[in-house]
């Protein structure tokens, strides 16, 4: 069992730094795990140093940076054994355009393998999906609407 | 395509009869604050086996089932099914869909349906298993989830690369 | 001491019932004491029904629901007695356009008394600044540059 | 107009002297992920007498001095200073402005500045007072302080309405 996760350990954490580096451009993450003992106990460490910065604790990253750094985490891990179902609720809430648009693209290239649905009010996100499904509530009961997004490109 | 579509009947907010029908590529759930779009992955997280009321943000697990609006008065059982696309046979029978369902009543204890009959919690795990889906966790990320993920003494990174493993 | 306490406790109740249902109309929030005790030490509960629904534990509110649920407590307990600064970080995050409107209409209402600071990546929060004080990172260090809104309502 | 500028000197990601002014009417913080903006919020926050490095998500207080970055070596001095509007004479100094400043070095505590002296920290408490400045808590909200704020086991909101008493 050890052998399995220390295996799959060491694969995450190239698919973390290659991920990290993807969605921060200039980058650095790493995953370690310090101290002593079994790796099947210790502390899984992440560190994290953003382009142009030095590495800090990640109780000192920015919201988006802590944000980027979890989808990181979770798609370098998808990496190594794609989740054939993934649901993200308002993940991209802490986002500048910037990185919401290359967390777009990260979807896009994971959706070989996974079928995403993303929970967002966040317009850049809306245009970039092939359905939007529409949640209204009304007398305290919700349904389903079909929602036309305005201003799609192409439409 | 992996997940065809959803169907909620008295979770939470969506008291009647509601069929979400997804499809190849990205869907993005949209509406106003409180509209039920969190519900939703609340449903899926449900449905997938999360046996915690506080990761649904309940008390109780009693407390998914639709209790009652300004228009409508409570209900006492609460459904959510889950339709998986089987055309490639993927998954070990006969029919092009596969339906997993969860359903809970007020007095009591979840039941589990394997293409509408009533089945056991470990047939409903295998699968999930066959199907390459893990925890919970593996496939749901919330916005509050991020802090949980990093978070020092956390154990969430260890439990989703042993998924992996 | 228990006396001042009482007073201050029961406007704020009244402001709190308010300012609540001007950001969510057909709404109604109340705050209780439950339990017994000295009104000094017991659990202050807040109470929330949103408009068309059954009254819940907050935790069962949505993002959104919680976020004008807890501004609509600061702004009420403004109204008994205005903080001349107020900053607010990223609080409009989990707000839609419409819930966003409401908000900054009551900053507007409260800006007589009270000079406001909120930090956003809301274009629409952002079109109602006066001013727009933009902050860039460049090899590690921030630095304040003028921001212009372009799309800005009579520019 | 009550709080015209902000100077920040060393302050977190600040590590040049920067001048923030502000005026009447709603200011908007803005730019990318990452770029300082919560710091300016944490340097107030810490001007107005934050004690707890948690509160500025540190570890120890002087995790608020630059500490260098890809271009430049870290710092050995924090210093915020805030200008108040003192043009109606409401605060009990012969000037149109009073600045209160805190100054931290890495060996050690913090100093208070008051019109540019060295003063007792029970001096600002005083300024804070007369302008109507509470604790930290009643003039900054962070979207994080959202749910501890309506935490049911929390003292958040009696701390509120205390201060309003
Ligand atoms: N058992 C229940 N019965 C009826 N309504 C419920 C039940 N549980 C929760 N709700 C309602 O569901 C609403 C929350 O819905 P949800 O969290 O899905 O909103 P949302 O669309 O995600 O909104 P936001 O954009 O603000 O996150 C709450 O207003 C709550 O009252
Ligand atoms: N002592 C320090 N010295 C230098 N840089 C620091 C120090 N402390 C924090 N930082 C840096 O400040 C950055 C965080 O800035 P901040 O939280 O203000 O960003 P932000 O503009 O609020 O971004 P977001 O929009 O994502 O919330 C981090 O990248 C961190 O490395
Ligand atoms: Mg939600
Ligand atoms: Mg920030």
């Amino acid at each position: 069992a050890r052998d399995r996760f220390s295996a799959a350990y060491e694969r995450v954490n190239d698919h973390f730094a290659a991920t990290f580096a993807t969605l921060m451009p200039g980058g650095q993450a790493r995953l370690e795990l310090p101290g002593e003992g079994s790796m099947l106990t210790r502390e899984i460490e992440i560190i994290v140093r953003p382009p142009g910065k030095r590495s800090r604790p990640i109780e000192l990253l920015s919201g988006g940076e802590r944000a980027l750094t979890a989808l990181a985490f979770l798609f370098g891990v998808y990496r190594e054994k794609a989740g054939p179902l993934c649901i993200l609720d308002e993940v991209d809430a802490p986002l500048d355009d910037a990185n919401t648009s290359r967390f777009m693209d990260m979807l896009d290239a994971l959706s070989a393998n996974t079928q995403f649905i993303i929970v967002t009010h966040n317009k850049h996100t809306m245009a970039r999906a092939v359905r939007l499904v529409g949640v209204t509530m009304e007398g305290g009961v919700s349904r389903l609407v079909p929602v036309e997004l305005k201003n799609r490109p192409g439409q | 395509m992996f997940l065809t579509r959803i169907e909620l009947l008295g979770f939470k907010s969506f008291a009647d009869k509601t069929i979400c029908t997804l499809g190849d590529g990205l869907t993005a759930i949209v509406g106003p604050n409180g509209c039920g779009k969190s519900n939703v992955v609340e449903a899926i997280r449900w449905v997938l086996g999360e046996q915690r009321p506080s990761a649904l943000r309940g008390k109780a697990m009693g407390d998914v089932i639709f209790s009652g609006s300004s228009s409508l008065g409570p209900v006492s059982m609460a459904q959510v099914t889950l339709v998986f696309d089987n055309s490639r046979g993927t998954l070990p029978f006969d029919a092009p869909e596969v339906s997993v369902a969860r359903r809970i009543y007020r007095d009591g204890e979840s039941k589990y349906l394997l293409n509408m009959r009533s089945c056991m919690l470990r047939e409903i795990k295998d699968v999930f298993y066959n199907s390459g889906l893990g925890a919970p966790e593996y496939a749901i990320m919330q916005r509050e989830a991020i802090d949980v993920l990093l978070a020092n003494r956390g154990s969430e990174r260890r439990i989703l690369i042993e998924e992996a493993a």
